[in-house]
């Protein structure tokens, strides 16, 4: 099972648009695919077409402690589920701040779900903050993908968010590695564009060998702007179902090849 | 004085962009203002070339009630102030969850300020979500500024964004307004901008008079995406000195030009 924290704190980077359209993607490859929505805006959920109102329980009862995966998850497709979320989790922050363990929760029960269901992947899409929710993600993952608009801002924030990985690394979870950035609202042509990714190559060359992103590299596939992505949102469908044919589903296709041809040998 | 929250927990929307050049807009207008970074990403305070490290104190600093604002803020450009901040900012959620006043720190600050020196304008620029950095942008402000990029996410998160100015203006701050919603990285000619307006114009056509947003409304003045906007932060400068002549500087010049004719006698 690859369990996959899509992070940036950044906002508005590709974070929910990645998470959702790489869970559709793997899916339909065929895998048994779990999107854990860990953002309180609940843009993941929506984005499938779930909207967790009234008693339809949520991740914020797994935080609590309330209910396991295995109740919260929906199926919304052949082979996908979704743990949805909606603005309690923001409650989630707070009420942990003084529980022992609130980094562990959520690996905590996807251990237990581990038990009795086989995921191919866990895809679990963060908010755009280093908090314990995200924390939480890092703790549970076994890899992080970074999505990344090319964008001055978006260099910036790397460092710290590099340094949380390698902190939750040397605590938490032995096991976490940055796989690699997924190149995100890329505008071909810009300069601008251009220079953040030398930037960005230059500084993963230089890593080094015993941190977590020692291996990372920026996937060769990038995804373009294309309004087709922010258009499939309001159907509830992924870009595969919205628009099978535009930029935004051949590049997300890209995407999904890639990370299918990277599985290791279980 | 007007002092304006620029808010969204909506990640990537043009918060800081719009803090920034409204900021020295308005400074190029003669008047004097000063720009508050809320955000620990720091990008306000880097898109102006100010970039706090080591000794040089920060926002953070006001709030652990260790500096004044009057020690913190730096003098950019001609009657423009900046308070800076910096990943320290990130451990004010945190430290502040037990304070009794947590939520009123930066009025109080402001206010203390304001007992020595005269701001014309005072505009916050809040993180991606509703934590107490941004309650206390609230709590401080006069008026509120919403950005939002006319997608589909955008609608999603506005109710629960408006709900929030209600509960601060009826607990902790009476005379709070939402002045109006800014539209940015607006694509002109997209059907899904089109659709998002005509949803926004909706609903704010019906609210009642008894909301802090009874008398908002979007902006005439529209930004359009323009990617000498994303490029002018990689040069510490505003776009009105990056690229006096752009599409990015025409749309914020008739923002602020907006901005100033609401202005009411004081
Ligand atoms: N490649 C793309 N082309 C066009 N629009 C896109 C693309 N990727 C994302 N979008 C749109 O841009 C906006 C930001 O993307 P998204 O919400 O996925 O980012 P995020 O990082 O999850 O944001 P947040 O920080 O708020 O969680 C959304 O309105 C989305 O529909
Ligand atoms: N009108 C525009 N045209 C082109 N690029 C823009 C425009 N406005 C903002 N940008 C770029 O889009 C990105 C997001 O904008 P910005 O950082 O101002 O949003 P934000 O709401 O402050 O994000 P966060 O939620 O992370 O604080 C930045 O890289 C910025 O340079
Ligand atoms: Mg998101
Ligand atoms: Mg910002």
């Amino acid at each position: 099972m690859r369990t996959i924290a899509v992070m940036n704190q950044k906002g508005g980077v590709g974070k929910t648009t990645s998470s959702v359209n790489l869970a559709a993607g793997l899916a339909a490859a065929g895998k048994k695919v779990l999107l854990i929505d860990l953002d309180p805006q609940g843009h993941g959920s929506l984005h499938l077409g779930v909207e967790a109102v009234g008693e339809i329980p949520t991740i914020y009862d797994v935080f609590t402690g309330q209910k396991p995966l295995s109740v919260v998850r929906h199926l919304v497709a052949e082979n996908l589920w979704v743990a949805p979320s909606n603005v309690d989790l923001a409650a989630a922050e707070l009420e942990l701040v003084d529980a022992p363990n609130r980094e562990v929760v959520l690996r905590d029960a996807l251990r237990k779900l581990a038990e009795t269901e086989a995921f191919g992947y866990v895809i679990m899409d963060c908010p755009p903050s280093l908090g314990v929710l995200t924390i939480n993600a890092l703790t549970a993952a076994s890899e992080v993908f970074i999505p990344l608009q090319p964008h001055f801002f978006a260099l910036q924030g790397l460092s710290k968010l590099l340094s949380t990985t390698a902190l939750v690394r040397s605590r938490l979870n032995r096991s976490l590695r940055v796989t690699g950035i997924m190149l995100c609202l890329y505008e071909t042509g810009t300069r601008l564009a251009a220079d953040v990714c030398d930037d960005l190559n230059d500084f993963l060359s230089r890593s080094d060998s015993d941190m977590p992103w020692a291996d990372a590299r920026i996937f060769e596939s990038r995804i373009r702007r294309n309004i087709k992505l922010a258009e499939a949102p309001s159907y509830g469908q992924s870009i595969f179902e919205y628009a099978a044919k535009c930029p935004g589903a051949e590049d997300y296709g890209n995407l999904v090849s890639e990370v299918l041809a990277m599985e290791q040998p279980a």
